[in-house]
C-alpha cells in the first residue's frame, strides 16, 4: 500500500489536488482511501458529493460503539472517504485529533479489511507544531507532497513543513516526494517555485493552472475528473496521479534559512 | 491599561494593522507595547526596523538568567516591542509558547515597570485550537479585533476565532471589539464583511484599502505612519487607532453556522 500525505497552507488547493488525484487513481483501477485531516472536515466533499460526519463528531456521539460504517463512506469510483474532524474551536489540540481518529481506524481494522492500494492524508500545514506534525512523527505515510503557490506565506509554510519532515525523517523515513505548484494566486511565477524546489533538493512534480473548471466542478461538489472528464485539466490531474504513483525519488529536504526565503521573496 | 488582541488568518494584514495602529497611538502620546505572538516573529519588524530576538529563542540560550533588556526593544516613537516566537517546526505547542513568553514577562515585572497605556497582542488565527486560544482562555486582554478580507478562508477563520471568544467569555470577559476589513484580496466586497460583522452582533470598525504605500513602507521596514506620515492611508490608521482607543462597544459574538457561512460564500 502506498501511503502519502499532502500538506500545505489553508486554502492553497490541497483538497482540490487530493480529490482529483484520488479520482484519477480510482478511475485507473486503484483501490484508494482519502483521510481528511483538516479540522474544516471538507477534504472529501467533492468525492462523496456532500460533507460526511467526522470521526471525532461520531466519537463524541457514539463513544466506544463506533462502527466502520459510521465513519467510512464510499464516493466517486468507490473511493473510501474518512474525515478526522477537529476539536471544537478554542479547546484541545487539532493535531491530537488526527491521531485519535487514526487510532479508531486502526481499532476497527479498517486498513486490513479494505485491502487498499493507495492511502492519501490531506493535512493542514499553516502551523507546523507538534500537533499537525504528528502524522510525520508517527510515520503515517512514506512520502509527503506539498502544495504551494508562489506567495511568500505559502512558501514560508512549505519551508516549515520541510523542517518538520527533516526532524522526523530519521524515525521512520517519511520523506519528501515533491512540490505541487498550484498557479491559483494573483502572482503566477513557476520559476520561483522551481528554484524553491531545487534548493530543497526536490522538484515540482505537478503544475495546476488557475482554472475556471475547478471552481465550477467544486460548486457541483464533484472533482474535475467526475464533472468534466474530457477537459484538459482532468488530464493534468491524471498525469500528476501517475507521476505520484510511480515516483521513487524521495528526499530528506534541505529547508531554506529565513535569509534565503527573504531574498527569494524580494524577487517575486 | 487597555489590553487588546488582534487575531486573523496568516498573511491577512494583522501586523500591518498592529504596527500602524501602535505608531498612531504612540505619536499621539500613548505609551504602547506590542507583543507579537505569531511563530514567524515578524510582528514588530516595521516598528523596530529589524527582526528582534524572540523570548523563546533567548530562553533557549540564556535560561533563567534572562533579563528585561534581552527581550524588550524600543521602536518608533518609543513603542516597546516583544516577540514571543514559537517552537521549532514539528515539535511543541505553538500556543503554549505564547503563554511561556507571557509568564517570563510577568516574572520580570515588565508590565509594572513600564507603566503602559495600551498593550496589543498580534496573534495567529489560522487554527483556533487550545494552543492559540490560550490568550483568550487566560484573559490576557479585554477586547479582540479580528482582521479579515472577504475570502471564504479568512471569514471561516474569523468565525472560528469568534467561537473561541464565545467559549471563554464567561471566564474573564474577553469580548469582541470589532472587525477590521482589509481590502487586500482579489475580491473587494465590503458589504459581505459588513453583513458578516452584523450577524456576529458587531461592526466593521475600520477599512484599509489595498494600497501600494503599505508595501513600499514595509520594504523599508517602517510603518506607513513613519514612512509617509502625510499619506491618506496614514490618516486611515490614525482614525482606526482613535476608534479602538475610544471603543466601549464590546460584545460576546454570535458565530455563524457552517450553513450560514456556505450561503454567504455563494454570494461572493
Ligand atoms: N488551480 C485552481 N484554479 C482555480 N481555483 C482553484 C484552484 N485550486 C484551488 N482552487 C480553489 O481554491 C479554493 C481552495 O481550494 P482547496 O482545495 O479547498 O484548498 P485547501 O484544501 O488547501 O484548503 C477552492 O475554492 C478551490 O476551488
Ligand atoms: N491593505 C493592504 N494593501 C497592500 N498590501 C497589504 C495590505 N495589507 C497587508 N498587505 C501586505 O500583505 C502582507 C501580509 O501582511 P501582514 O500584516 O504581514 O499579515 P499578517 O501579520 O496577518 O501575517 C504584507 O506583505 C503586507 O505588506
Ligand atoms: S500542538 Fe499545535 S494544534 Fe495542538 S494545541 Fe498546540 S498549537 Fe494547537
Ligand atoms: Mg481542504
Ligand atoms: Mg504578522
Amino acid at each position: 500500500m502506498k501511503k502519502i500525505c499532502v500538506y500545505g497552507k489553508g486554502g492553497i488547493g490541497k483538497s482540490t489536488v487530493v480529490s482529483n488525484v484520488a479520482a484519477a487513481l480510482a478511475e485507473s483501477g486503484q483501490k484508494v482511501m482519502v483521510i481528511g485531516c483538516d479540522p474544516k472536515g471538507d477534504s472529501t466533499r467533492n468525492i462523496v458529493g456532500k460533507k460526511i460526519p467526522t470521526v471525532l463528531d461520531v466519537l463524541r456521539r457514539k463513544g466506544e460503539d463506533i462502527q466502520l460504517e459510521d465513519i467510512v463512506f464510499k464516493g466517486f469510483q468507490g473511493i473510501y472517504c474518512v474525515e478526522s474532524g477537529g476539536p471544537e474551536p478554542g479547546i484541545g489540540c487539532a493535531g491530537r485529533g488526527i491521531i485519535k481518529a487514526i487510532e479508531i481506524l486502526d481499532k476497527l481494522k479498517v486498513f486490513e479489511t479494505l485491502e487498499l492500494d493507495v492511502l492519501i492524508y490531506d493535512i493542514l500545514g499553516d502551523v507546523v507544531c507538534g500537533g499537525f506534525a504528528m502524522p510525520l512523527q508517527r510515520h503515517l505515510a512514506d512520502e509527503v507532497y506539498i502544495v504551494t503557490t508562489c506567495d511568500p506565506m505559502a512558501l514560508y509554510a512549505a519551508n516549515n513543513i520541510c523542517k518538520g519532515i527533516k526532524r522526523y525523517a530519521y524515525r521512520g523515513n517519511t520523506t519528501l516526494g515533491g512540490i505541487i505548484y498550484n498557479g491559483r494566486s494573483v502572482v503566477d511565477n513557476i520559476s520561483i517555485v522551481s528554484e524553491f524546489a531545487s534548493r530543497l533538493n526536490t522538484e515540482v512534480v505537478g503544475y495546476i493552472p488557475m482554472s475556471e473548471i475547478i471552481v465550477k466542478s467544486e460548486i457541483r461538489k464533484k472533482s474535475v475528473i467526475e464533472y468534466a472528464p474530457d477537459h484538459p485539466i482532468a488530464n493534468t490531474f491524471r498525469e500528476l496521479a501517475k507521476k505520484i504513483l510511480n515516483n521513487s525519488k524521495r528526499v530528506i529536504p534541505n529547508p531554506l534559512s529565513e535569509e534565503e526565503l527573504d531574498e527569494m521573496w524580494e524577487r517575486i
